[in-house]
């Protein structure tokens, strides 16, 4: 007990290979600036929905993690993002999925959720809502990593292997070791 | 996938997710983080809860609110009901990943079963606990 804030970040899947004691602390580094960003809202007397945006819009921020800056890419190169938030004082709750132009996507959520009638939207109305309510725009390059593009292209690269050899592309698309998000 | 879950001063639970999804994803594919009740939900009486995993698995057991009905309905724990659903129902059906879970009164629940996941917390007195489920 006594704890205010929790946060998780996905990291893809970790290979000895790919995790470096450097690269570890630059995860705990970045979770822990994620933890404190959030407890500040929160010692503010900020409510807890201000406390859970400020945290993930510090890992969204971050091109280490999945989501915002340094998303992974779908099978088309694109990066689309999903999000959503819940106030547990009201019962209210707001998401979007699909979207590719806000630059936070918790952000819109939120407003989703506070400016809307709606809970969920998805993909270019959700995008066009963030642009009529003026939310941070940004375009596609900026959720661009190169990490993130090795690993489509070496799942792609194994996906046609594995259609060459008999493989239906969607058995290596879900199992375990190749999910990267 | 990255979430966090909070309290504040006044005893209100939030939760949020975001997530880029999967690598190589076609047709649309949407997984559990945006979805309220799967990989996010909030209540007062009972937790907030962010998940992160295999979301299709997560979708089929309404995760997060499964978390919080047995709350509701049971009085277990926050941290059984977090534990029973990640280390039973999630595994049993072969699905992998964890949520992270706090109620009003500040407990936390952090169940994981795949390596790989990071995670912390921070606790009132401002001291910060980061580490990865190994």
């Amino acid at each position: 007990s006594g704890v205010v804030l929790v946060v998780h970040g996905g990291a893809g899947t970790i290979l000895p290979e790919n995790l470096t004691p450097q690269l570890e602390d630059a995860f705990k580094h970045s979770l822990a600036s994620a933890l404190r960003a959030g407890y500040d809202d929160l010692q503010q007397g900020k409510s807890a929905i201000d406390a859970v945006e400020t945290a993930v819009r510090v890992l969204e921020d971050d091109p280490l993690f999945n989501a915002g800056r340094g998303a992974v890419f779908t099978a088309d190169g694109r990066n689309e993002l999903d999000a959503a938030i819940m106030d547990g004082g009201t019962g209210k709750a707001g998401a979007v999925a699909g979207v590719v132009k806000p630059k936070n996507p918790i952000t819109l959520a939120r407003a989703v959720m506070e400016r809307t009638p709606f809970v969920f939207l998805a993909g270019a109305g959700a995008d066009r809502l963030a642009e009529d309510l003026h939310l941070a725009i940004v375009d596609p390059p900026y959720f661009w990593t190169e990490t993130r593009w090795k690993q489509l292209n070496d799942q792609q690269k194994r996906e046609s292997e594995g259609s060459a050899s008999g493989g239906d592309g969607f058995t290596m698309s879900l199992s375990e070791d190749n999910k990267f998000g | 996938t990255v979430g966090a879950v909070a309290v504040d001063n006044a005893g209100n639970v939030a939760g949020a997710t975001s997530t880029g999804g999967m690598t190589n994803k076609r047709y649309g594919r949407v997984g559990d983080s945006p979805v309220i009740g799967a990989g996010t939900w909030a209540d007062n009486e009972t937790c907030a809860v962010s998940a992160t995993g295999h979301g299709e698995y997560f979708l089929r057991l309404a995760v997060a609110h499964d978390i919080a009905a047995r709350m509701r309905y049971t009085g277990v724990s926050l941290e059984n009901a977090a534990a029973e659903v990640i280390h039973h129902e999630v595994s049993k059906i072969g699905g992998s990943g964890g949520v992270i879970a706090i109620d009003r009164h500040g407990n936390a629940a952090l169940p994981f079963n795949t390596a790989g996941m990071y995670r912390g917390y921070i606790t009132r007195d401002g001291t910060v606990h980061v580490s990865i489920y190994r």
